[in-house]
Order: C-alpha cells, then structure tokens, then sequence
C-alpha cells in the first residue's frame, strides 16, 4: 500500500 | 497605510475561487514585491503559494510589511460583490483590524466598500527550497481539469508518469482502471493549446486525486498550467495570474511503503 506523505517532510518550517 | 489598486479586479475574484477550497484561513502579506499567501491545507499534504507582484496592480501603496489574516471564505463572499468589471482596491490603515474592499464600476458610476475583520492566524511558513524537475508538463488548463475530473470517477489516486513518450495519467478502482496519455504537441494553432514536455529523466508519481481536482478551480485563471515532477519530491501544479504573478500548488506524493 502507499503512504500519503506530509509536506513538511520534504519541506521544513522556516 | 496599505492601498492596492486593481483594475481587472476579476482576477482577484478568480484567485479567491481557486484557493478557498483548500485553505480555510491564511495570512495575506503585503511587501514592496507584491501581495503573497503561503498556506497549507489543514491535513499538511498541500500548499498554495500566491504571488501577485506590486507593479501588476495599477497603484501599489504598502509602506510597512504587513500580514492580514482572513478567513478565505469571508473574502470571497466580499469579492462575490464585486462585478467583473469592477475595479477592486484593498485598503487597510497600521494597526487597524479591518481590510476595506471597494469596488468601482468601470465607468465610476457605483462605488462601493465593503470592510471585513481581519483575524490572528498563526502561520507555519515552509522553506520551499529551488529544486531542478526531472519533468516539466505544460499544457491547457482545461485539458489537464478534464482528466482529473475524469479519473476521479474511477479511482481516487492518479500516477503521472513522464517519459520520451509522452506523459500518463493514470488511475485504477473497484470497477476498473484508466490510462490517458497526452503526446507533446507544438503543431497547434494557438500557443496556449500547446503540449510540451521538457523531460531530464523518466519520473512517475503518485497522487491523491482529491487534491489534484481541488487545483484546477484555477483553470479559469490561465488557458494553460505547468506541471512540475521530481521522484521524492511535491509535484508543483502552477496556474500564471496574467503577467502579474501566479499561484503554484504542492502536492506531496505517496509513496510505495
């Protein structure tokens, strides 16, 4: 199966 | 003091309609590059990123950096007002906690404001690094809508996968599956009828349809959209506001446990 991914792990808090 | 004069104030009107959808309330921030938004939907799986920069706006007066925080569904039941001709101007005093929108009839003989109450939103603001596609897809708007809308009736993710031969949309489901591939295509009469794929190497992704659908309220912004693929990165869906800015939507992808 697939996992829907989190933008903030590609992406960080700034 | 902030005043931002907008003579095709439709575009404002078609700005909110393709992000209320997927952001319920952000902070509008004004600089002297323009007026921008970064939001993220509330399950953090995709952003909006807005920019329409100041010399896009006919008179551009912002003499302190500011950020507005609204509820998008509040400033489109505003803009709802405003005809389509109508020319929009934003205006806010420092410190004041109300946005006024007015709205001038092309030919100045209605003229109306509307004030709205600005609201605290604390705004998580990502990095959104430069990254280099392996894949970029341009091609019309209303053609890239016409598929999602259409694969969501089969299946609830959609792989787009580009490679030499073009670039596939493709979806399964209970009652079965579906493939679409669009060829490049430079032959076309009009430029904005145009497919043209710039591919670095084959990628191929998976998507939650829901959101995909959800970017193309955008359509009626742009005649065309630029798909952009990398493996192991959002996939960026960007929509141009005139020759004034754009609005570019990331999609995280899900991944093959």
């Amino acid at each position: 199966s697939e996992t829907q991914h989190l933008l903030t792990n590609f992406f960080h808090l700034s | 003091m902030l005043e931002l004069r907008l003579v095709q104030g439709s575009l404002l009107k078609k700005v909110l309609e393709a992000i209320k959808e997927l952001v319920t309330d952000a902070n509008f921030d004004c600089s002297a590059t323009g007026f921008s938004l970064q939001a993220m939907d509330s399950s953090h799986v995709a952003l909006v990123a807005l920019l329409l920069r100041s010399e896009g706006f006919e008179h551009y007066r912002c003499d302190r950096n500011l950020s507005m925080g609204m509820n998008l569904n509040n400033v489109s039941k505003m803009l709802r007002c405003a005809g389509n001709d109508d020319i929009i101007t934003l205006k806010a005093d420092d410190g004041s906690d109300t946005v006024t929108f007015m709205f001038e009839s092309p030919n100045q003989d209605k003229i109306a404001d509307f004030e709205m109450k600005l609201m605290d939103i604390d705004s998580e603001h990502l990095g959104i690094p430069e990254a280099e596609y392996h894949a970029i897809v341009k091609m019309p708007s209303a053609e890239f809508a016409r598929i999602c809308k259409d694969l969501s009736s089969i299946g609830d993710t959609v792989v787009i996968s580009v490679t030499k031969e073009g670039v596939k949309f493709s979806t399964r489901g209970d009652i079965g599956n579906a493939n679409i591939v669009c060829r490049q295509n430079t032959t076309v009469d009009k430029p904005e009828e145009a497919t043209i794929i710039e591919m670095q190497e084959p990628v191929s992704l998976t998507f939650a349809l829901r959101y995909m659908n959800s970017f193309t309220k955008a359509t009626p912004l742009s005649n065309t959209v630029t798909i952009s693929l990398s493996s192991e990165l959002p996939v960026v869906v960007e929509y141009k506001v005139a020759d004034m800015g754009y609005i570019r939507f990331y999609l995280a992808p899900k991944i093959e446990d």
